[in-house]
């Protein structure tokens, strides 16, 4: 562990927790796309398939508990929670995310590790993982003004990958040997992903403006 | 026995 993936892991943890306050705070889930959190349920069940038969450590174990029931809980909440799918955005989240299902199934197909079921599952996660925002930025694009919660949550998630990036580049420093080219080469295609999010979230955060996605 | 590419990363 080095503290670049401690700090991704805790960007991204924070940004799980902006969305559940943002969701239980304000009982509305208006901004946030159900698409994106569907697909982010399945990023983390297909690729945390390991969770029962190899142990790595105890916070490994207990993060990916926590991504795994937070990720549930939200897409339960925006289905079922008699207020909260009542504010969701359907007519504005309508990316074809079926498609990111099965060019992110097919590359894993194509490109893994190890031709056995988790590695072609697990290399099927880090792809859709790596497009999984974009029915959310689309979103954000649609419904003009961003609500702060909402910023924040997709920003921190931008975040994190770019954290990871760090780890990577840090730890073929100190083992050239460690070579994690499937995860290396999608997260940077995730987190170039947010290239013009992250643009606009600076701009609104150095004019002290609104965040406004130009539609 | 090669240590299998255990994924160690969330």
């Amino acid at each position: 562990m080095n503290i670049f993936r401690f700090l991704g892991d805790m960007t991204h943890l924070i940004s799980i927790l902006i969305l559940l306050l943002k969701i239980y705070a304000t009982k509305s889930c208006s901004g946030i796309s159900l698409k994106t959190q569907e697909l982010y349920a399945l990023v983390f069940l297909t690729r945390y398939l390991d969770l029962f038969t190899d142990f790595i450590s105890v916070y490994n174990t207990v993060m990916k508990l926590v991504f795994i029931a937070s990720s549930l809980a939200i897409v339960w909440c925006m289905r079922n929670h008699p207020l909260v799918r009542r504010s969701y955005d359907k007519q504005l989240d309508t990316f074809r995310h079926y498609f990111l299902l099965l060019a992110s199934f097919l590359l894993a197909l194509l490109l893994h590790e190890k031709f056995a079921f988790q590695e072609v599952l697990w290399a099927f996660s880090i792809y859709l993982e790596a497009v999984a925002i974009l029915p959310q930025l689309v979103l954000l694009q649609r419904s003009g003004n961003v609500d702060n919660l909402t910023g924040q949550y997709v920003f921190f998630l931008g975040a994190y990958r770019a954290l990871y990036i760090f780890n990577w580049i840090y730890r073929y420093f100190i083992d050239p040997h460690f070579t994690r080219w499937i995860a290396c080469v999608s997260g940077l295609v995730q987190t170039a992903l947010y290239a013009d999010f992250f643009y606009y979230y600076f701009i609104s955060w150095k004019n002290n403006a609104k965040l406004q996605l130009p539609a | 026995r090669v240590e299998q590419a255990m994924h160690d990363e969330l």
